[in-house]
């Protein structure tokens, strides 16, 4: 899994 | 996107829309938090500043823009419009002991130590617990109306649809948010007990009562 996500959610 | 995470924006649209038609059509904010609200606001506002440095999407940014207005405007009405109607001294719950930790959280738990990074943990964290002062008021009052059960309700329908989204991500895109996910849960349990008594009272057509 990514470490950092991006934040794409709401 | 899935149809869990957009049934759970939905869900939160819904939610505020449902909250503008209790004020609007009582005329009064009796019932509300207004220190729920202001958290509210502050999630938002610290969530959302990557409005001016990050394109996600057409969608993302519509709502992050409705998100930030709703809540302005809610505490609009509440400040002003229909101050009268609101009553500080049942909305007690101390807003010190939520932002105080929630800011230590995000010092301890960040993706990045950048000010935007730390404001974002920040505000997962803070958008945890901010309905907390709303239900310690439904606890002192013991009693609501049932249009803002419905507000809570969909509210609460928003937290419990992301955890789905998260698992789907999971498998689908090998994605996982970990801060997201832990405070995520952490909201959405907040919420089983007034579900226990929504399920159980409110949609039977009963008044939203606890038990003295």
């Amino acid at each position: 899994p990514t470490a950092s996500p991006q934040h794409d959610e709401l | 996107m899935n149809i869990f995470r957009l049934l759970g924006d939905l869900s939160h649209l819904a939610s505020i829309l449902i909250l503008l038609q209790k004020i609007q059509s009582t005329r009064s904010c009796r019932g509300i938090s207004f220190k729920t609200q202001a958290l509210y606001a502050t999630v938002f506002i610290t969530r959302y500043l990557d409005l001016f440095y990050d394109w996600v999407s057409l969608y993302n940014f519509v709502m992050k823009i409705f998100f930030i207005a709703s809540s302005c405007y809610v505490l609009y009405l509440m400040k002003y419009k229909y101050r009268p109607t609101h009553d500080p001294s049942i909305d007690t719950f101390r807003v010190e002991y939520l932002l105080g930790p929630c800011a230590v959280l995000a010092l301890l738990f960040h993706y990045r130590f950048t000010l935007p990074e730390l404001l974002w943990s920040f505000s997962i964290f803070l958008e945890s617990v901010a309905i907390l002062p709303q239900l310690f008021m439904l606890q002192r009052t013991g009693e609501a109306e049932t249009i803002t059960t419905h507000y809570l309700a969909a509210l609460g329908a928003y937290r419990a649809l992301y955890i789905p989204n998260w698992i789907y991500r999971w498998f689908t895109e090998d994605m996982v948010d970990p801060i997201a996910v832990t405070a995520g849960i952490v909201q959405t349990a907040l919420y089983l007990d007034f579900f226990y008594v929504y399920f159980t009272k409110v949609l039977q057509g009963q008044k939203f009562e606890l038990p003295a």
